[in-house]
Parts: C-alpha cells; sequence; structure tokens
C-alpha cells in the first residue's frame, strides 16, 4: 500500500459518501444517472467476485464490502425508495448503458491476463468501470446547472482513478516485475474521460459560479 | 484462488 492508492480509496469513498449525503439530505437524486449507479454496482459485483475466496486484507475485504453494498443501497433507493425514485428523470438519462456493458465483456473475452472465469469478469469490470461515467457525464450536459454535491461526487470519483495512475507509477518504479497494463490502460482512459468535467469544475471553482457543462 | 498478489488493489 502506498499513499497515492490510500489516497485514491479515500477519495473513492469519499465521492461515495458525498453521494449517499445528497440522496439523504435532498431525498432527491436529480442530476444522477441512475444507469452510472447500476453500471457501478455491476463492476464491483464483477470485479471482487472473489470478496471470500482470497483474503488480501482485513482494509480490503472491508472496503470491498462497502463498494459492493454501497453501490447496491445507491441503487435501490433510486429504483425504490418513493421519494427518491420521484426525482429520477429518466427522460434525460437516456444512455443506452447495457452497450457499454456488452461492448465490455467482449473486450474481456480478448484482452485479460488469463482466460479463467475470475480473470475474464476482473477484465470485465475494469473496462466497464472506464465508460460506466458516461450516462453521469451526458446528464449533466443535459440537466444544465449541476447541484455542489453531484458535482462534487463526479469530481471526487473522477480524482480516484487519477490518483490510482500515480499509485501505478510508483510502483512500477519501486517494485520489480510491477506490470498492470489492463487497469493503467483503462484508467488512463477512464480519467481523461473527465477532462473537460475537470475543466468546466475548476472554471466553476475559480470564478466561484454554479458548475455549468456546455450542451 | 488466484496469485492474491496479482490482485491486491480495489
Amino acid at each position: 500500500m502506498n499513499i497515492f492508492r490510500l489516497a485514491g480509496d479515500m477519495t473513492h469513498l469519499l465521492s461515495i459518501l458525498v453521494l449517499l449525503l445528497k440522496i439523504y439530505a435532498t431525498k432527491s437524486c436529480s442530476g444522477v444517472s441512475r444507469k452510472t449507479q447500476e453500471l457501478y454496482a455491476i463492476v464491483f459485483l464483477a470485479r471482487y467476485l472473489d470478496l471470500f475466496t482470497d483474503f488480501i486484507s482485513v482494509y480490503n475485504t472491508f472496503m470491498k464490502i462497502v463498494f459492493i453494498a454501497s453501490s447496491l443501497a445507491i441503487v435501490w433507493c433510486i429504483r425504490v425508495h418513493p421519494m427518491v425514485k420521484r426525482s429520477y428523470d429518466k427522460d434525460l438519462d437516456t444512455f443506452r448503458h447495457y452497450l457499454l456493458v456488452a461492448a465490455s465483456f467482449l473486450l474481456a473475452l480478448f484482452l485479460h491476463e488469463k482466460f479463467t472465469f475470475l480473470e475474464i469478469f476482473w477484465a470485465f469490470s475494469i473496462y466497464l468501470e472506464a465508460v460506466a461515467i458516461l450516462p453521469q457525464l451526458v446528464l449533466l450536459q443535459r440537466s444544465g446547472n449541476v447541484d455542489n454535491l453531484t458535482g462534487q461526487y463526479v469530481f471526487f470519483l473522477g480524482a480516484y482513478r487519477g490518483l490510482y495512475i500515480l499509485n501505478w507509477i510508483y510502483r512500477y518504479l519501486t517494485e520489480p516485475r510491477f506490470t498492470r497494463w489492463i487497469a493503467c490502460v483503462s484508467g488512463v482512459v477512464q480519467t481523461a474521460l473527465y477532462a473537460d468535467f475537470f475543466y468546466y469544475y475548476f472554471i466553476s471553482w475559480k470564478n466561484n459560479s454554479k458548475l455549468k457543462l456546455p450542451a | 484462488g488466484r496469485d492474491a498478489r496479482s490482485k491486491d488493489e480495489l
């Protein structure tokens, strides 16, 4: 474990806590893409299939459970909780996210570390996570002004994988034979997808103005 | 199980 990875995991946890706070405090999921939340639930379920078979550390197991439980809880909230469900705008959240699932799985069948069930689902989860934010970014562009908590949620979610890139550079420099090409390349693509969001987020922070993504 | 070291990240 290194400071970059710990900071990355904590930023990821923070993004989830901010989203939970937004939904709990406002009893609304306006501006939140249900499809992105569903994709993230699939990402965690597919990535942590080894939750009960491979024990790495208490921290690792604890965080995996937190990520799985929180992502399922958020999807449940948006789909079932009557107050929150009412605020979900399905006419804005129209990205065909099942195409992202199909494409990621197809890619995982060809590009993986080992042709085993666990490794193919792990690669699938890596590819899917890289594109999981797309429905959310599209929704933000459509829904005009973005409330602060939703903006912070997307910012921290994008920042965590950026910190993981620093972690991979650090491990590459300090550990012999450290290579994680699938996670690295996918992580760079994932972080690059936030580039324009980061730009507008920085502008809104500098001008102390409302975050606005151009349509 | 798989080589635990290869998947020690979240």
